[in-house]
């Protein structure tokens, strides 16, 4: 609440939620003719869950979402998000690819999907990776969100221990971080692009991740993948590996990409931002604008494609 | 508000099947009250855990006992978390 807007804002360092929502407030207000604010539920705790969409017009026009920070401790992801955003509003009109998806899709920017968990991490335990719903019948807290998707639920690599860093929860969208985002993208109904933002790892993954059966369109997905690290990798050299979520990370069921999927969203990524094992989730403040900035242009390569190949 | 004085981060990397068996085992056991950070995926492919400071020694031993290799990714996590937290501190005075 400090930053009086969002040109002095500290993209370099990390910041609480209520700064986050600050800088929110400040984009908006800056730029009422490209972003507005939704809030498209509530959290367990009562928390907002807003999304910011950036839009020229148009009436429910395609669009791409993307979400960070559904796990609390990853805290790259939420930086990283405060920086797409206005990366997002700084290029509109400079950048010409850029300019040219935004004259044509709308794009969905949620920053914090899991606020609870986020909070917790910058008050009480700063390794918090699920929600902060309690669990009937159980001493441990919490829901981890990317288990909870109606794809596949509750199948192998999740687990219904509520003690577990991966339990899936009691049903398929029985927590409402993840029950506002479905019920925003079936009624948007034309959602295109669904990215997720994770970090550590340096990964780049695919549906499907609860099943090996390759995804009818995974040749495309494939080579988009390698045009994607490759964008990346050419500002820094971050190296990415990229394929399945089953192939190249671990089963697992319930995840939001494969139930994106399964909804008709065919270009459906999770990122793993840096680093492969050196910080993990405690990456340096000086890292997140590097960060950031290599990520873009994955999401770039990936938005691009998106546009030039409507479905 | 949680600290995490002493705990570290090991990385182990499984070399063959019994020893990825013995990370899913080790996943598996409460007692170590382990906090894996990178699950255990495959051979070769590394596992990151943090273990707190009164179970280090333990989770030494066994996998020493199971002749698994590892190294130390963070030797003390309150440290790193210190530091993340005086330079929030720091750019919010800025």
């Amino acid at each position: 609440s400090q930053h009086r807007n969002t040109d002095s804002f500290d993209y370099s360092s990390y910041h609480t939620l209520s700064e986050i929502y600050s800088f929110q407030d400040m984009l908006v207000a800056e730029n009422p003719n490209l972003v507005s604010k939704i809030v498209i539920g509530q959290s367990y705790e009562g928390r907002p869950l807003n999304v910011l969409k950036f839009s020229t017009g148009g009436t429910n026009r395609p669009a791409i979402w993307i979400d960070n920070g559904i796990h609390s401790r990853e805290w790259i992801t939420q930086a990283s998000g405060i920086w797409f955003a206005k990366k997002i509003v700084t290029d509109y009109g400079t950048d010409p690819t850029l300019t040219a998806i935004l004259d044509n899709m709308d794009i969905f920017l949620e920053m914090v999907i899991n606020p609870d968990g986020f909070y917790y991490t910058h008050t009480t335990n700063r390794l918090w990776r699920k929600t902060r719903k309690p669990n009937p019948g159980s001493s441990c807290i919490g829901v981890d969100l990317n288990r909870n998707w109606d794809a596949d639920f509750g199948g192998p690599g999740a687990s219904s221990y509520p003690c577990s860093i991966t339990y899936s929860g009691p049903s398929a969208h029985s927590e409402s971080e993840v029950k506002s985002i479905v019920d925003f993208v079936k009624s948007h109904g034309n959602i295109k692009a669904f990215l997720s933002v994770h970090s550590y790892s340096q990964l780049l993954l695919y549906p499907y991740g609860y099943t090996m059966t390759p995804a009818e369109d995974q040749a495309e997905l494939d080579s988009l993948a390698l045009k994607a690290v490759t964008d990346l990798a050419s500002l820094y050299g971050t190296t990415y590996t990229y394929g399945s979520f089953f192939d190249a990370l671990y089963q697992g069921s319930g995840t939001s990409i494969d139930w994106a999927y399964n909804q008709g969203i065919k270009y459906a990524y999770t990122l793993e931002q840096r680093d492969t094992g050196t910080y993990g989730f405690l990456l340096p403040a000086n890292q997140i604008i590097p960060t950031a900035t290599e990520t873009w242009l994955a999401l770039m390569a990936i938005m691009d494609h998106t546009y030039q190949n409507p479905y | 508000k949680k600290t995490f004085e002493g705990h570290q981060v090991l990385r182990i990397i499984p070399k063959d099947d019994a020893q990825l068996s013995l990370m899913k085992n080790l996943e598996d056991m409460n007692e170590f009250e382990l906090d894996f950070w990178r699950g255990v995926t495959g051979v070769s492919m590394p596992v990151d855990v943090r273990v707190p400071i009164h179970n280090l020694e333990s989770v030494k031993m066994y996998l020493e006992a199971q002749n698994t290799e590892y190294s130390v990714m963070i030797k003390d996590l309150q440290v790193l978390l210190d530091r993340e937290q005086e330079e929030m501190k720091s750019a919010a005075r800025a």
